[in-house]
């Protein structure tokens, strides 16, 4: 699929952007955490989208951003999905 | 909500339309 970019963003509405973003995200964090990636693309969702953004293009990111959520999820003994 | 819901965060599956947080705490 063609690359997201702000301005695709920006004419979708709020909820349709978080789904894009998602969409996106979600098979980038399954290759990494494959029983978390619905959770831990839940908690990434909830960053502000420019960040997201960023991090659809910087695995980076990504990996850090994935890494904290992980250990947030941790934290609150979040099972795994099945 | 009381701030400790167990069900946090909301889970996103590709394919489904995104609730966020609506999901959990209605």
């Amino acid at each position: 699929p063609e690359p997201l970019t702000a301005s695709m963003l920006a004419a979708a509405p709020l909820m349709d952007q978080k789904q894009l973003l998602g969409e996106r995200l979600y098979p980038m964090i399954h290759a990494l955490h494959p029983n978390l990636a619905g959770k831990i693309t839940g908690m990434l969702l909830e960053i502000d989208n420019s960040e997201l953004l960023h991090m659809l293009e910087s695995p980076e990111s990504l990996h850090s951003k994935v890494d904290e959520a992980i250990a947030v999820l941790q934290a609150h003994q979040v099972k795994e999905c099945s | 909500s009381n701030g400790t819901n167990i069900n946090w965060p909301p889970e996103f599956c590709p394919g489904v339309p995104w609730k966020g947080l609506q999901n959990i705490d209605p």
